[in-house]
């Protein structure tokens, strides 16, 4: 009974370990996604134009996003050499990583909450790997929930 | 007290920890703004 | 119950080695993605972009570039709204966006 209990202990954090690797799975897939949906919007935009878009109109990746009110006051104490940045708000801000938002920008195809279009998840096939199609076809419908032996 | 820190460039766990920031920062301004409604709040009238 | 928790647990030991091997090889595709040279120059988001991704869309809108490894500290609420940015190697670069 006691090796039983010390087993069912096991199984859980087995199973803990597990849903917390399939998200990180599921993560790295929808980053792939992005990412490559983003360069070849790019490529399409600059060969349409003929040329590169100003590179003081382009942020380049990776970044960070901090937004907040336009009536916000921000305190900023930056050191000489830049490495050091404090700032300080009298309201509420947020943060958000580039990944986040690619998200926002559509290029996850909708894989980020489940809800992807066929012609989403057509275009989302052809920027990963084949290995890697049966989890896209679970994260059209939700997340990862299962494990497939390739 | 709290502070939460992020180390930039992670590959994975800084969206999480973004959004674990914006809900403490949002959070707190529920709660202020909890608080000036209650302040505001008319106190009733006793019964005699 | 015994014998059956022995072959689930190995049988969950299993799917967790899969997912392992799975994840460093996404980690090694992203990795080579994103440091292709090419694709390097493509990656970039406009400004309208960002405007588009924030609710209402005439927000104060920063643009946080940090080397690899810098430390953002976020204090309580309670202790004042703060950000702050710590590099340790290589300046930080913050910009603003444009409403328009």
């Amino acid at each position: 009974a006691q090796e039983c209990q010390n087993l069912e202990v096991e199984r859980q954090r087995k199973l803990e370990r597990i849903k917390q690797k399939q998200s990180q799975l599921q993560e790295l897939i929808l980053q792939q996604i992005a990412f490559k949906n983003l360069v070849q919007r790019n490529r399409q935009q600059e060969q349409q134009t003929s040329r590169p878009p100003p590179s003081n109109s382009v942020i380049h990746l990776p970044f960070i996003i901090v937004n907040t009110s336009k009536k916000t006051v921000i305190d900023c104490s930056i050191s000489n050499d830049k490495f050091e940045y404090l700032f300080n708000f009298d309201n509420t801000f947020e943060i958000h990583d580039d990944i986040e938002v690619l998200k926002r920008m559509g290029m996850a195809c909708g894989l980020e909450s489940g809800k992807c279009s066929p012609e989403d998840l057509k275009i989302a096939r052809s920027l990963i790997p084949k290995a890697l199609e049966p989890y896209l076809t679970e994260m059209a419908h939700g997340s990862i929930n299962n494990v497939y032996v390739p | 007290r709290t502070r939460i820190l992020v180390s930039i460039g992670e590959s994975f766990g800084s969206s999480e920890k973004f959004h674990k920031i914006n809900q403490m920062v949002s959070s707190s301004e529920r709660t202020l703004k909890r608080g000036l409604d209650m302040s505001s709040a008319p106190k009733p009238l006793k019964r005699l | 119950r015994y014998q059956a928790l022995v072959k689930e647990v190995s049988d969950l030991g299993e799917t967790e080695q899969r997912l392992d091997e799975l994840i460093t090889k996404c980690n090694l595709q992203l990795k080579l993605l994103t440091e292709d040279p090419q694709n390097k120059k493509l990656a970039y988001v406009m400004c309208q972009d960002l405007r588009n991704t924030v609710d209402p869309p005439d927000q104060l809108l920063m643009v946080v570039k940090a080397p690899p490894g810098t430390q953002m500290q976020v204090s309580d609420p309670s202790e004042g709204m703060q950000i702050s940015l710590k590099s340790p190697h290589g300046p930080i670069d913050v910009f603003l966006c444009p409403e328009d």
